[in-house]
């Protein structure tokens, strides 16, 4: 993690993630709930980081083919 | 491995379509285990850092799945000021090199763009007020600017992020590239009793300074929300006023004697009553302050000198100890570079390492990381920028016993590497690969 936490416990143990399965969504207490710009959107953007990568592409001609 | 199918968010209080602030509470607790995917946040700029937490638990087997382990974290900001200054004077940015770094920010944490917008040689901002200063700025003026939408956007952006717009219009010097635009805005320079051609600083003492800066700075106050501007002060050159035949009579007439200082403090404290009156708090750099300009309590004083007058810890400690805030960026020049590892320097810089009382240290309310522009634009901006400016992200979020470098090392490079996977072209640390590199996409 970078910046690191304040406070961080974390162990072995850990859990599957299935993009077509896996959703962001409002607690029912939440005062943010669907069509809270801020975090609609941010939902959005880290669905993306998360499970599509688009890394950094040196120029064409240069680059290795695997 | 059991599946995760949500992580469920809970806001406390709303505010959805407001501004971050300087008093915006950025608290978040994240909560993984058998019976939960949770995140719990004060607002939704703690959520927004959250998100971020979650989007870098989250790993990949070789396999190709996905997975996050066990974890509690309980998280929030050691400053509330943490601060990106990217200058887009000396080589103009495209707006996409400048929405591209925003994201790149809310990665690393951070909370504030400084926005340096003109300085000496350039006039990008497009101003509605006053057309003539981009027309006639050094740069192109229908390519090289930022128009009205543009600056919206960059708010706008910034927002979602969690991200402040803090902007700086730097006088009374640094303002070359204002007079052609502004006719008599500039003190006219001598040379012996006749005008030589050249113009210096904004002319003092005259009314229709104070009337342009009135009407500018209410567009500013209007076009950018944030509570603060910042208004520069910094690296007046005197010799030009020095030589003027009516700014030495104004200065006999105010009793200044030959304290240019004190014509510098006359000129910045009215415009800083100006911007005042508009409901706006500012930011100045530390030679305000140096050159005992008075200035309200409230206002926020930026420590860029690293040695002269004083060491910067010096300066933080008179600043401070004046009782006003204080923002640190003298040893986060990120435009600075040398051969190999400069992060780690960067990172080791402790902000409250001056002699000061806790009341003192309190007064610190975080720093800036500083790419300034004379050598860098679209073309190198990103490798320049990261995972450097990261080191100072870390050291104004951690707590400030996290120091060690091979810890830090190790999560850096790693954190490299998921820049490079996000699209973002930073630079290496040290020798070695990264696993995705050149992977098709």
């Amino acid at each position: 993690l970078w910046p690191w936490p304040q406070y961080i416990q974390t162990s072995e143990s850990h859990y599957a993630i299935f993009p077509h399965n896996f959703q962001f969504q409002y607690h029912v207490s939440s005062t943010a709930q669907p069509g809270c710009s801020v975090l609609d959107e941010a939902f959005q953007r880290y669905r993306d980081l998360l499970f599509t990568s688009r890394p950094w592409q040196p120029p064409e001609p240069t680059r290795k083919q695997h | 491995a059991p599946e995760k199918n949500s992580l469920v968010i809970l806001v406390v209080t709303p505010g959805c379509n407001q501004l971050p602030s300087l008093e915006s509470v950025e608290n978040y607790t994240l909560t993984i285990n058998d019976d939960h995917c949770f995140l719990l946040s004060q607002t939704v700029w703690g959520a927004l850092r959250g998100l971020e937490t979650f989007s870098q638990l989250v790993w990949r087997s070789p396999e190709g799945t996905f997975f996050i382990n066990k974890t509690e974290i309980e998280d929030f900001p050691r400053f509330s000021h943490r601060g990106l200054l990217l200058d887009t004077s000396r080589h103009y940015l495209p707006l996409t090199s400048i929405l591209d770094t925003l994201d790149v920010m809310a990665y690393n944490k951070f909370n504030v763009f400084h926005w340096h917008l003109v300085d000496d040689s350039s006039f990008p901002y497009d101003s509605f007020t006053f057309p003539e200063l981009t027309r006639k700025g050094s740069y192109n003026p229908a390519t090289h600017i930022y128009t009205a939408q543009d600056v919206r956007e960059v708010i706008e952006y910034a927002r979602l992020r969690g991200i402040r717009v803090l902007v700086e219009f730097d006088t009374p010097g640094h303002t070359l590239s204002w007079g052609p635009g502004v006719p008599g805005l500039l003190t006219p320079c001598y040379s012996g009793s006749h005008p030589s051609g050249t113009f210096g600083p904004v002319n003092p003492i005259l009314n229709s300074t104070y009337e342009f800066m009135s009407t500018f700075f209410l567009e500013v106050s209007s076009v950018f929300p944030d509570f603060y501007l910042h208004l520069g002060g910094d690296e007046v050159d005197f010799t030009c006023w020095k030589s003027n035949p009516d700014i030495q009579a104004f200065m006999k007439k105010q009793g200044f004697g030959n304290d240019f200082k004190e014509l510098e403090s006359f000129y910045i404290q009215t415009l800083l009553n100006i911007v005042s009156a508009y409901g706006k708090g500012y930011v100045v750099w530390q030679e305000v302050f140096d050159n005992k300009v008075k200035v309200r309590p409230d206002t926020i004083i930026q420590v860029w000198r690293e040695e002269a007058p004083v060491r910067y810890m010096k300066e933080m400690e008179l600043i401070t100890g004046a009782g006003f805030r204080v923002l640190l960026s003298a040893p986060w020049y990120l435009n600075h570079i040398t051969y190999g590892p400069d992060w780690r320097e960067i990172y080791m810089v402790e902000p409250l390492e001056f002699k000061g009382s806790p009341q003192q240290k309190a007064l610190v309310i975080g720093g800036e990381a500083c790419m300034w522009g004379e050598y860098v634009d679209s073309t190198n901006l990103a490798p320049r920028l990261w995972p450097r400016a990261g080191a100072v992200a870390e050291r104004l979020w951690s707590n400030k016993l996290v120091t060690n470098l091979d810890f830090a090392f190790k999560r850096l490079t790693q954190f490299r590497c998921e820049l490079l996977r996000r699209g973002v072209q930073a630079q290496p640390l040290s020798v070695g690969y990264c696993e995705q590199e050149f992977e098709q996409t």
